[in-house]
């Protein structure tokens, strides 16, 4: 399934 | 973490780089506009205020960290240091055009209605907006040295590489952030113009002058 948005990028 | 993604932050943190070399090394900020630089300032600010809330990795929280304090260094840099050399007859460029309907649609269009996740959404949507200042300062003076133009290139360029990362990530890991990827294209492509320039002049040799 789709993931969402993790704000593991700078 | 792919070559992409790598390879723009390296790019992010050459442009950073370059930008405060530039600065220290000629003692002056001609030609630089001090209002996109306060812009990224509050880009960075905005974004990585989970510093204080979640932990990624020491990658994570180093770039960022780094990010932030070559931000402010900047401006200080611009703003105190090296105040007499700031071009502000040429920088100006009205930001609250910016900031106005920036603000007005990170709280309508945003993944979630938390103030974190807004101040993200505002800072993603605001860094591909935020060098238009520099970019109207250099169509005004009709002109820029080429080591703002390599700046400029590097800035550029992370976005364009993020695309790519993009791709990867939905294909591989089915990772996908509209928001982001909507405004990194806008990012990416208010450079086009600018990168055309700069493969047709600058990389020939030749310093990056307007046609009046």
């Amino acid at each position: 399934d789709i993931q969402i948005n993790p704000k593991d990028e700078l | 973490m792919n070559v992409f993604r790598l390879t723009g932050d390296l790019s992010h943190l050459a442009a950073i780089i370059i930008l405060l070399l530039k600065i220290w090394k000629t003692r002056s900020c001609a030609g630089i506009s001090g209002k996109s630089q306060i812009l990224f300032a509050v880009v960075f600010t905005s974004r990585y205020l989970d510093l204080l809330t979640s932990f990624i990795s020491l990658y994570n929280t180093s770039m960022k960290v780094i990010y932030i304090g070559c931000a402010y260094a900047t401006l200080y840099f611009v703003y105190m240091k090296f105040k007499a050399t700031y071009d502000g007859n040429h920088d100006t460029f009205r930001v609250e055009f910016l900031l106005v309907p920036v603000g007005g649609l990170s709280f309508l269009v945003n993944h979630d209605f938390s103030p974190l996740e807004i101040l993200w959404t505002f800072s993603i949507y605001l860094e591909s907006v935020a060098i238009l200042p520099q970019l109207f300062m250099i169509s005004k003076t009709g002109e820029a040295e080429t080591i703002t133009t390599h700046y400029l290139f590097f800035l550029g360029l992370y976005r364009a590489l993020y695309l790519f990362n993009w791709i990867w990530r939905f294909y591989f890991e089915g990772f996908f952030d509209m928001i982001a990827i909507v405004a990194g294209l806008v990012q990416t492509i208010l450079y086009c113009d600018f990168f055309y320039l700069y493969i047709t002049k600058v990389l020939k040799g030749k310093k990056l002058s307007l046609p009046a």
